[in-house]
This record gives structure tokens, C-alpha cells and sequence, in this order.
């Protein structure tokens, strides 16, 4: 996360931090069940066997030697069979849910975000040198309406209708690397529900190029049949 | 002044039916209209008078609210105030029969004292028409026409009234004029044809195409049914189509005749936040020379002038485009993107030259707050950190919903800490846009002693060890008999069945402890063991599952900080 703050610890439970497995961050992630992780697809490119990544729960610091740390072998990969850049990962044995550990709402199928919502994003990713390095760090900006977006002077008609723009127009903070996989959550009444899957941007933080998350209420049919079914 | 008589819409051989008229003889519409303007028993929306008998009736009523028929002596003037159902300015003035708020809750009338007590009533403030439920302004609020609603939780809430700035009104001609100013954005025709003729898509539908342009994210946009609008700043007004496989397209409307700019000298300095600053000044308070809006360099950025026609983005003077405290620019200077300007005050008063705020000294207060604090009632007005509480009827720098209107016992005044919410103490939003929310600096009155939050009964650390969860691969219970009633044999022990892949060495992460049920290879059917039946070699154990966790999706124990980049 560039700029953007050190966030309350624990302040943000279904972040989760997808590891190699012997344990170095590379990706962020979201819990949406006690044994369901939301992340993107792209993050598991490097090998599709669930033995070749970790979940880790509950932590705040990178390091991860908080006692409240869950850490989780993966059982299953779910690729979105569509390539768009969303997957879901079932962990070998549900994580126990504690104070630390709580799962993000998920949107209702096709719910409308409008523009100027203002939505957060988290993660342990790069901050291009500002303050928070390895703490789990957050912040937030209005959702950018892709008709806006796509203008020759943003992501010039680069973001598909399956994905959702948000950022600040002059920039200054931004996801970056690291921090893909990981929500982008919108507060609706007094809970907050996961809009966006960190997915891609052109650099971080640049002015006229906010950052471009995968439109999770498309896919809330694919999400419980993959629950449902496994 | 013009004509008395400009000011009314003229429509002949029509006769309207009120209850609520004066009579009076005069001689010509004119000094009729001088009856209407003076009336005293009710406002006046209109009159009619009768060439032959030269009779002259003020009128309580208009076309809009009452019955219209044929009448071929008279003549009907109304004042056009009452027929625009859109607002001037801020609305002050506006006289339209609106009669909900913009979420669509009707509104409650002016003359009664349920479900809302109010204190604007007809009585008290005459002049602001607060007739039947209308959207009215009788306050003069930046955001428009109001009322109190029929909803016991809303309190009060804003119209979604269209404006009216820049439409032309022609005796007899319809009040909405299908021509354009600049790029459109106050353009309320009725066009709902796309330049290339296709039929444009309700705003309130979501098909055939999904987007966010609902009434709910851009109030005050008057998208209506599917007439084109410009809510976005774009070139010109557009809609979203019919059309499937076109997702949106501009619409062709006419170009009205261009006003000139609002402020005469005004232009030359600023009033209020200089938002119609005209001048050339071309430098920024620090000093550095502006960035022309017409390039992308040191600083790309979305203000483009062709854009953007009536926000005169001319060369690189300071502009105020977008409802800063002053104008401001993009800089040459590559470490500054953008700067406030310093300009002349119109009223002579010292140019407003924008310091840094200098955090003033947090106020040390001796008070103390009982419990948790929710029924503080003090005046500290600083956090912990020394950061100034934002008010709590201000929605700068943090918008919010903790107001009096949904927190009525919480005295919400000024930016007193308080604690509507039941949080462990006393909290306010803070004026630093970084920081959203803080507590406050306060100790509690029976000594410091640091409160911990009570752990919710809930949840707890450790899991359950009599139950659990999915295959229980986590069982650390002390079961250590299988399901057919045989006595497990022990992890470390090779007899009397020998095995060299489950053991405690071998997985010590498993918790294969003396001879309890375990899962070591995570098998489906849930904690097994090896026996000490010598004819069994291992057994399933019936271990009963946990019952789902409770919990609440979405909701963290502790507070985010929220803090947002502008």
C-alpha cells in the first residue's frame, strides 16, 4: 500500500497473508468463510498445487509471530474459469474464528457500486517508501465509474465490465505489489462487504491511473457453487 | 426593473377555479398585477382580469394546483416563480410543488407537528410559502429545498429539485428549454435520442446496461427517466442505450446563446471561494508559476478545457474549477502538483493566503468521564494524540452518519468528544483528513486504570477440544477409543502394530500425543488411531462436530482507522 496508514491491529480480521510454502508473503487474500479464501488468479501462477502455498491468519505484522496467527495448508485451487482474475483457495481445515480472524460480507449477485463510493483497500504490499513497511497497512478512495475510467486521459478503455476502478485522481496512494489478491471493501451500514479483488494497475500511485480490482458481485454464482459443490 | 408584467406567464381565455381570491377594479392588467404583488390575505400566484368589466382577481391558486376552463373575456397571468418546477441558485426562492425528498420519502407537512416537531412553520416564517408538504428553502441551505419527512427516523432530508440557471423563459413558451450551456452539465430538457438516433436507457434501469449513475450516488444530477444529462463533466450530454452492443453515446442538443461571465469586476478578485475568478494571476502562493490546463506536463490531470467549457481554463490562470476554498493550480514545479493561489479579496479585506495549519495546543482538561464514557457530557475537545475533533454536524474532512438526527440522546454539540456508539470510551472524527477517528484525551474519573475490552463470551483462543470442525484435522481432545469401541494403540509404539510414517517425530506438528484420535493426513472421515487389536490395524474414532461458529461477517472487533488519501 503506498501512503495510506499503519492500520488499528487486527482492525481488518479476514485480511490474510497467501505464502509460499516455507512462509514469504507474496499475495494478499480475503476470508469469506471459515474455510473459503478469496484471492486473485494471478497469484497462482507460479504452480498449481495447493501444497506449494500457505494461508496465514490473524497477524498484523508481516513477520507473523503474533499468538493469534493461524496458519493454513491449502486443499484446493479454484481458478474463475473464465480467466477473469479471481479465484478461490479451501484451506485443508477451517481457520477458528477469534477476535483476530472474523470473514468479510460479500456483495449481493450484480450489487451496483456507484461512483464516488468510498471504499478501502489493505494489504502487506509495497509502499514505494512511504511509512508502515511490513505492517499490514490501509486506505481509501472513491470507486472511479469505468465509464469515467476509460477515458483517453485514465486506463483509456482498458477496464473490462467484469472489473471496477478506484483510486485518487491525482494519485499519491494507491495497492501496489504485494498486495494483489487482497479486498477492496466498501462499508455498507455497519458492516463492510468486499467489492474489488486487488487485481492490476500501470505503476502505483500515479496520477490519472487508479488502481483496477475484479467486480466481485459478477461472480457470486461461480463463488457459491464452488463452496456448495466442494 | 422591468415590466411588472415580465414576471408572469400571460394565457388567454382561461378562468381558474379558487376558493381563496380578493375582487378589485382596475384599470389595466398592470395595476392588477401591482393588486397581486400587494396582497396580504394569501400569496398571491396570479390573477385574472376581464377586459369588458375591468375586473381584477387575485388568486391563491395556479394551473399547477387547481382547475383550468375556458373563459373567453378573461386574461390569466401567473407569476412564472410558481410554475418552474426548478430551483435558481440555491432555491431559496423556489416555488414548485415537489412534495419528497430525493430518497423518495413523502414529505411531511409544513403545518403539522408529527412524526417531526418542527421549527419552521407557516407561522413563524410567512415569507418562505412553507405551504402543504413542498420541498422549500426557508433557511437558506447551500444544498437546497428541504422538508421534514413522513419517516419517524428521518428527521428531515433534501429534494431532488433540477436547477434552473441559464434556461431562457418565453411568455407561453415550456419552461424547460431544449438548448444548452457550455457542456451541458444544467442541461433538464427532455432529448432521449443519442446523436446516431438510438433510444437512450432509463437512469433507473440497470438494463441493458449495469452502471452507477443512480439517483442515490449523483443527487442533484436530475436523471430523469431517460432524458440525456451530463452528470460527469463530460463534452456534452449523453445517455446509456437501448442498444446492447452500444454501451453510451453523446446526444446532440443546441447551444443556447452564452452568458457572459456571472461576475463583472468581480472577475478581478474573488468572492467567497473565488469559484468565478476571471483574472490572470498565474502563480501560486509558494511562488511557483502555474502549469497550463491545456498540457499534461510536469502533472497529468483530468481538468482539460475543451472539457470543461464554462470554467474558462485559459492558459495557466488560477482557476477554481472544482469548489476549493480558493483557486488554485497545477504548478511547473514537478515535486508540486497543485496550490492554492493568492488573490485579492473583492471586499478589500487581506487576500486569504493559505497558511499550513499550525496544530493549535491541545487544550489540557481535567474532566474525566464515568464508565465507558456514554454519558460524558464535557467539553474536551482533543484526542490522544493532539489532533482538534472535527464537529459533529460537519462532514469534513470525514463524512459520517453520527449525527443528532440519528443519535438524538448522544449530545452531539459542537466537537465535543463523546461516545454515541457505545464504543470502550469517549471518540471523536478528527480535523486530519489522514486520521478518520481517534479517542479522546481523557482519563477516566476513577483513576487510569487502561480498560480492556471485555472479551465477547463467544470466542475464545483455543478450539474446542471435544468437537471438530470439517475433517478435524485440529482435534487436540483426549479421545482415545474408536468408534467400534477398540482402545487405540499409542502413537510412540511400534505394537503391536508397526508403522514408521505416523509418529511423533515423524509429524510433530500432529499432536500425536500417548494413544488419543488424530488426523494426521487429514483423511475426509475425520481422527483415527491404530489399535490394540492385533487383527485391526486402525480404527475411525467418533468424535461429534462442533456447531458452527457464530459470528458477524464484516464487522471487526476493533475500529479501523479508515484513514482516506484525498
Amino acid at each position: 500500500i503506498v501512503a495510506g496508514c499503519i492500520s488499528h491491529p487486527h482492525s481488518w480480521p479476514w485480511q490474510i497473508s497467501l505464502r509460499t510454502s516455507y512462509g514469504l508473503h507474496f499475495c494478499g487474500g480475503t476470508l469469506i468463510d471459515p474455510q473459503w479464501v478469496l484471492t486473485a488468479s494471478h497469484c497462482l501462477e507460479k504452480s498449481s498445487r495447493p501444497s506449494s502455498y500457505k494461508v496465514y491468519l490473524g497477524l498484523h505484522e508481516e513477520r507473523a509471530l503474533e499468538t493469534s496467527v493461524q496458519k493454513r495448508d491449502v486443499e484446493k485451487l479454484f481458478k474463475e474459469p473464465h480467466r477473469a482474475d479471481i479465484a478461490l483457495l479451501k484451506l485443508r481445515s477451517p481457520a477458528i474464528i477469534t477476535d483476530q480472524v472474523i470473514p468479510v460480507c460479500l456483495p449481493k449477485e450484480n450489487a451496483v457500486l456507484g461512483g464516488r463510493e468510498e471504499c478501502y483497500v489493505t494489504g502487506w504490499g509495497d509502499t514505494k517508501g512511504t511509512p508502515g513497511e511490513g505492517y499490514l497497512k490501509e486506505t481509501g478512495f472513491p470507486v472511479i465509474e469505468n465509464k469515467i475510467c476509460n477515458r483517453p486521459e485514465f486506463l483509456n478503455g482498458r477496464v473490462k465490465k467484469h472489473e471496477l476502478c478506484a483510486g485518487n485522481i491525482h494519485g499519491g496512494t494507491d495497492t501496489c505489489q504485494g498486495d494483489s489478491g487482497g479486498p477492496l471493501v466498501c462499508l455498507d451500514q455497519d458492516r463492510f462487504v468486499q467489492h474489488g479483488v486487488t487485481s492490476w494497475g500501470l505503476g502505483c500511485a500515479q496520477p490519472m491511473k487508479p488502481g483496477v480490482y475484479v467486480r466481485v458481485s459478477n461472480y457470486i454464482p461461480w463463488i457459491k457453487s464452488i463452496m456448495e459443490n466442494n | 426593473k422591468g415590466d411588472i408584467l415580465d414576471d408572469y406567464l400571460r394565457t388567454d381565455g382561461v378562468w381558474i377555479l379558487t376558493r381563496n381570491k380578493e375582487f378589485y377594479s382596475t384599470n389595466n392588467e398592470k395595476e392588477c398585477a401591482e393588486k397581486c404583488d400587494a396582497e396580504i390575505n394569501f400569496n398571491c400566484r396570479g390573477f385574472l382580469f376581464t377586459k369588458k368589466k375591468l375586473q381584477c382577481l387575485t388568486l391563491a391558486e395556479n394551473t399547477k394546483t387547481t382547475v383550468v376552463f375556458h373563459s373567453e373575456d378573461a386574461v390569466l397571468y401567473e407569476k412564472k416563480i410558481y410554475l418552474l418546477q426548478c430551483k435558481r441558485g440555491i432555491g431559496k426562492d423556489y416555488r414548485g410543488t415537489e412534495a419528497k425528498t430525493w430518497r423518495g420519502i413523502p414529505c411531511q407537512k409544513w403545518a403539522e407537528k408529527s412524526p417531526h416537531n418542527p421549527n419552521f412553520t407557516p407561522e413563524k416564517h410567512p415569507r418562505a410559502e412553507l405551504e402543504e408538504n413542498y420541498c422549500r428553502n426557508p433557511d437558506g441551505d447551500v444544498r437546497g429545498p428541504w422538508c421534514y419527512t413522513t419517516d419517524p427516523a428521518t428527521r428531515f432530508d433534501y429534494c431532488n429539485i433540477p436547477e434552473c440557471e441559464g434556461q431562457v423563459m418565453q411568455t407561453g413558451e415550456d419552461p424547460t428549454v431544449e438548448c444548452m450551456e457550455c457542456n451541458g452539465e444544467d442541461y433538464h430538457g427532455n432529448v432521449s435520442r443519442t446523436e446516431s438516433g438510438l433510444e437512450c436507457q432509463r437512469w433507473d434501469a440497470q438494463e441493458p446496461h449495469m452502471h452507477g449513475y443512480t439517483l442515490k450516488h449523483f443527487p442533484g444530477k436530475d436523471l430523469k427517466m431517460n432524458y440525456c444529462r451530463n452528470p460527469d463533466g463530460e463534452l456534452r450530454p449523453w445517455c446509456f442505450t437501448m442498444s446492447p452492443t452500444k454501451r453510451w453515446e453523446y446526444c446532440n442538443i443546441p447551444r443556447c446563446t452564452m452568458h457572459p461571465p456571472a461576475s463583472g469586476l468581480g472577475s478581478q478578485c474573488i468572492s467567497g471561494n473565488g469559484d468565478d475568478y476571471r483574472g490572470r494571476i498565474a502563480i501560486t502562493a509558494s511562488g511557483n508559476t502555474c502549469q497550463h490546463w491545456n498540457l499534461q506536463f510536469p502533472h497529468k490531470h483530468g481538468w482539460i478545457p475543451d472539457r470543461y467549457p464554462c470554467k474558462n481554463l485559459e492558459e495557466n490562470y488560477c482557476r477554481n474549477p472544482d469548489g476549493e476554498k480558493m483557486p488554485w493550480c497545477y504548478t511547473t514545479n514537478a515535486t508540486a502538483r497543485w496550490e492554492y493561489c493568492t488573490i485579492p479579496s473583492c471586499d478589500g479585506k487581506e487576500p486569504d493566503t493559505p497558511a499550513v495549519d499550525q496544530p493549535e495546543q491541545a487544550q489540557a482538561t481535567e474532566e474525566c468521564y464515568q464508565g465507558n464514557g456514554v454519558s460524558y457530557r464535557g467539553t474536551a475537545s482533543f484526542t490522544i494524540t493532539g489532533k482538534k475533533c472535527q464537529a459533529w454536524n460537519s462532514m469534513s474532512p470525514h463524512r459520517h452518519n453520527k449525527t443528532s438526527e440519528h443519535f438524538p440522546n448522544a449530545d452531539l454539540r459542537q466537537n465535543y468528544c463523546r461516545n454515541p456508539d457505545a464504543d470502550s470510551r469517549p471518540w471523536c472524527y478528527t480535523t486530519d483528513p489522514s486520521v478518520r477517528w481517534e479517542y479522546c484525551n481523557l482519563k477516566r474519573c476513577n483513576g487510569n486504570v487502561q480498560m480492556t475490552l471485555p472479551k465477547p463470551p463467544q470466542t475464545t483462543l483455543e478450539p474446542n477440544p471435544d468437537c471438530i470442525h470439517s475433517n478435524g484435522i485440529d482435534y487436540r481432545g483426549t479421545v482415545a477409543r474408536t468408534a467400534r469401541g477398540r482402545t487405540c494403540q499409542e502413537w510412540s509404539s511400534q505394537t503391536p502394530h508397526k508403522h514408521d510414517y505416523f509418529t511423533p517425530r515423524t509429524h510433530p506438528k500432529s499432536g500425536l500425543e500417548k494413544n488419543y484420535c488424530r488426523n494426521p493426513d487429514g483423511d475426509v472421515n475425520g481422527p483415527w488411531c491404530y489399535t490394540t487389536d492385533p487383527r485391526k490395524a486402525w480404527e475411525y474414532c467418533d468424535i461429534p462436530k462442533c456447531p458452527p461458529t457464530q459470528y458477524e461477517c464484516g464487522k471487526a472487533k476493533t475500529r479501523p482507522k479508515l484513514c482516506a488519501q484525498r
